[in-house]
C-alpha cells in the first residue's frame, strides 16, 4: 500500500487546487514560516477522517475552509482527495488504486467518497482499519509533538503497541 | 489478542533497545509493561540511559534528548508495523548536528520501506533528501507546493519539475 | 497602581506595535484589554495581523509566527522595564532563515541595554555573538564550560579565554 | 544593575565548581544535546529564588543537587552564586558589588546568603524585588516556552505588565 497522489482544494490555504504525487522517494518539505508546510500535514490527516478538529489546529469543523485572503473571498467548502496504489490488495477494496475524498461544507455537511461513490466517514475508518493509517497514528508526527511519545501517559503508550499489533 | 498484544510488545521492545543505541550512539533504552499479569489493561514504561550517564527518569532528559529518544520508539513502532506513509513536522529541531546525521541515516533506511513526508528548516535534512516540496506563499495568503527532483549530483542539479 | 498600570499598558503598547512590525517585516500586532474599565482586574489579550494575510485568532498562526510574535511581545515589555539579565532558550528554533536574521538584529540592539544568554543550534544566531560559551561533557555527565572571544574578524579569530 | 559572575557547584551536571564571568556582551552557549545548556538555566533561576522544583525540570528540592555519575558519588549539597554589580546602586543595599548565594542539602536544608552573610529566601526576593529579575520574570525564556506567551491566558500576561510597571 502507498499513497501516490495529494489533492487539496480550498483547505485552510490551499485557495488553489494544489495537487502532488509521491513516488516512495523520502521528501523534505521547506519553506519559510507561515507558507502552510503544517497545512499540507493537516489536509493529509483530514483526508485520512480524523474526526477533532483540535487536531488539525481548527476550532470548529468549517474552520478548515479557506477563510479568505488580501485578494480572495472565502470558499464555500474544502475538499481533499488521497489516491492509494492498492496493487498488493492491502486494503480491503477491489481495485488496484484506491482514492479517498473528504469535503466540508460552509453549512457543516461533510461527504466522503470512496473510489468517487459517495461513502460513509465509518466506510472510510473500515478501509482503512489495518493498514498502519488507523487512528492511534504513531506515524504522522506534528510540530512540536515529538515530546508528546515520551511526555503520554503508560497507558497511552500502550495504544500505540495495540496499533501495531 | 492478548497473545498478539504480547508479541508485538516483545516485537517493539527488541527493535527498540537496537534503535535506541543507534540514534544515541550507545546507552540503552527498553519499554516494560506496568502490569505485566494483565496484559488487556496493562500500560507501557520507557526506561533509558543515555550513554555516559547513569539511569534516570525521562523527565531529566534534555530536550534533544527527549526528541532522540521518541524517535527511536517510533521508529521501533514502524518497523514492527510499517506505515504506508510517515510525517515528521520539525521532529529534528531540538537535534544537534550529530544527532541530526543518525537521525537521517535511520530515516533513509526506513524510507525504503514507507514513503516519508519530512518538514525541515535544518540544513542537513534537506540535503540528504532527493526531492525537495517547496512551499511557498506566491500570492499572499495562498499556498502553492513547487516539487524539485535532484538530478545528479546534489543541488546544483535540481529541477523544477514541471506539472507534477 | 491603576496610574501605573495604565501607563505601562500604553508603553507596552506601542512599543509592540513597533517591534511586531520589524519582526514580522510589515503587518500589525497590538494588545487589548479585556475589561478596559477595571484596571485591577483586566487581562491583556494580543491580536495580530501576518503581512500578507488577513486578521485571524492567534492559535492559527504558524510555528514559526507564534515564536516571533511572542518574542515581539517580550522584546516589549523589555523597552519599557530592562532587564538585567535575559537568557533566551532555543527560541530561535522554529524560526526560518530570514525571521531569525530579524530576530538576530532586534536582540543585538537590545543586548546594548541587558546582559544577554542565547541557548542555540543555529549558526546564524552563534555567528552574531562576540562571546561564546562551549559547553561539554569532556567527562561523562559532568558539565563543563569553556569560554571564547572573537578577536577581529570571525571564527578564525575565536581564542580560548583562559581562566575565565 | 548587571550580573558579573556565576558560580555553580554541585548543582546538576556541575558537579566540579564551574565559574564564569559576563562581561555585557551577547554570549551564544553553545553544544550538543544533554551537556548542561538548560542546565545552565535552572541554576541561575534557582539561584534568583525559584521556589517551585517544577519550574526547575525537578522533582522535589533536592533532585537539582548531583546525583552521581558513572565516575563519581552523588554530592551532599547544590550551591549558586550570583555576583551583581550594583554600581548604580538599583539593588537596595549599600555595596557596589552584591553577591546572592543559595544552596540546599540531602536532608533538605536551605541556606540563603546576601554579601556572604546567611539571609532568608524572603531577603532575596525582597532585594531582587524591583530590580526586573522578579517572579514574573519575561526576561528568562526556557526552552519551549516560547509559546508559552502566547498560549497564556489574558489574565496571565497581565502579570508581565505588572511586572514591567
Ligand atoms: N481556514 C484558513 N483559511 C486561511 N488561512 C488559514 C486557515 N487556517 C489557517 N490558516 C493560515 O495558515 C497559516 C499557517 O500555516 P502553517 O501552520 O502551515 O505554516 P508552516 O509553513 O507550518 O510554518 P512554520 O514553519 O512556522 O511552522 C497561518 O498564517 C494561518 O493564518
Ligand atoms: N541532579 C542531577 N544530577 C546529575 N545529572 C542531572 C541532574 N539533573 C539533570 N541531570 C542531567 O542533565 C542532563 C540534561 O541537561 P540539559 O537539559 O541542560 O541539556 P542541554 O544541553 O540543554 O541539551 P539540549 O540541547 O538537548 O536541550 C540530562 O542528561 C540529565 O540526566
Ligand atoms: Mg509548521
Ligand atoms: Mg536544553
Amino acid at each position: 500500500l502507498r499513497l501516490k497522489r495529494v489533492r487539496i482544494v480550498g483547505f485552510k490555504t490551499f485557495a488553489e487546487k494544489t495537487e502532488f504525487d509521491l513516488d516512495g522517494e523520502l521528501v523534505a518539505i521547506v519553506g519559510p514560516n507561515g507558507c502552510g508546510k503544517s497545512n499540507i500535514v493537516d489536509a493529509i490527516l483530514w483526508g485520512l477522517g480524523e474526526p477533532k478538529p483540535r487536531n488539525l489546529r481548527a476550532a470548529n469543523a468549517t474552520e478548515v475552509i479557506f477563510a479568505g485572503s488580501q485578494n480572495r473571498k472565502a470558499h464555500s467548502y474544502a475538499e481533499v482527495m488521497l489516491l492509494f496504489d492498492n496493487e498488493d490488495g492491502s486494503l480491503p477494496v477491489d481495485t488496484p488504486e484506491v482514492s479517498i475524498t473528504r469535503r466540508v461544507h460552509r453549512n457543516g455537511d461533510s461527504e466522503y467518497f470512496l473510489n468517487k461513490q459517495a461513502c460513509r466517514q465509518k466506510d472510510i475508518f473500515d478501509v482503512l482499519a489495518d493498514s498502519g493509517l488507523g487512528k492511534a497514528g504513531y506515524a504522522i508526527v506534528g510540530q512540536k509533538e515529538i515530546d508528546a511519545a515520551l511526555a503520554a501517559s503508560a497507558e497511552d503508550r500502550r495504544a500505540w503497541i495495540d496499533e501495531a499489533a | 489478542t492478548r497473545d498478539r498484544f504480547a508479541t508485538t510488545f516483545e516485537a517493539v521492545k527488541t527493535e527498540f533497545q537496537t534503535l535506541f543505541t543507534r540514534l544515541f550512539g550507545g546507552g540503552e533504552g527498553t519499554i516494560m509493561l506496568t502490569k505485566p499479569d494483565n496484559l488487556l489493561e496493562t500500560g507501557v514504561e520507557v526506561e533509558v540511559t543515555v550513554p555516559g550517564k547513569t539511569k534516570k527518569r525521562l523527565e531529566l532528559l534534555s530536550g534533544g534528548e527527549r526528541a532522540l529518544a521518541a524517535s527511536a520508539l517510533i521508529f521501533s513502532l514502524l518497523k514492527v508495523k510499517p506505515s504506508p506513509l510517515v510525517i515528521f513536522d520539525e521532529v529534528d529541531a531540538p537535534l544537534d548536528g550529530r544527532n541530526v546525521e543518525r537521525f537521517i541515516e535511520v530515516m533513509r533506511e526506513f524510507g525504503k520501506r514507507s514513503q516519508f513526508l519530512c518538514i525541515t528548516h535544518n540544513n542537513l535534512t534537506i540535503e540528504a533528501s532527493p526531492i525537495w516540496f517547496g512551499v511557498t506563499m506566491q500570492e499572499p495568503g495562498i499556498t502553492s507546493v513547487i516539487p524539485y527532483r535532484t538530478t545528479g549530483g546534489q543541488t546544483a542539479g535540481r529541477v523544477y519539475v514541471q506539472g507534477n
